[in-house]
């Protein structure tokens, strides 16, 4: 619907879902997504992050979208 | 956790550039 794949869209929801001022961790990403590797999930932040749908936060490793507040 | 203001600056700028991303990759 949104032009996004499934594996994108489900790390999207994950860090919509985080309401920390400093956003949600790649660690904290992996821990909740077993079956992708950190490797994909670096590469669907990198898109997200690209398309406007998420920014870094504290440093590199902590995103928020921005479409939840 | 508790962010110091320079973070919640940095953040806030973050936010900013992503929203206008964003707003550029929807007009195209």
């Amino acid at each position: 619907v949104n032009g996004l794949s499934a594996n994108q869209n489900q790390v999207l929801s994950l860090i919509k879902s985080c309401h920390d001022p400093q956003g949600i961790s790649t660690q904290d990403l992996k821990q909740k997504l077993n079956s992708m590797s950190v490797a994909v999930i670096r590469q669907i932040v990198d898109f997200l992050s690209n398309e406007g749908h998420i920014f870094s936060t504290i440093d590199e490793d902590h995103f928020r979208s921005t479409d939840n507040e | 956790v508790s962010l110091t203001p320079e973070q919640q600056r940095r953040i806030e700028e973050n936010r900013q550039r992503a929203l206008a991303r964003r707003a550029e990759k929807l007009a195209h």
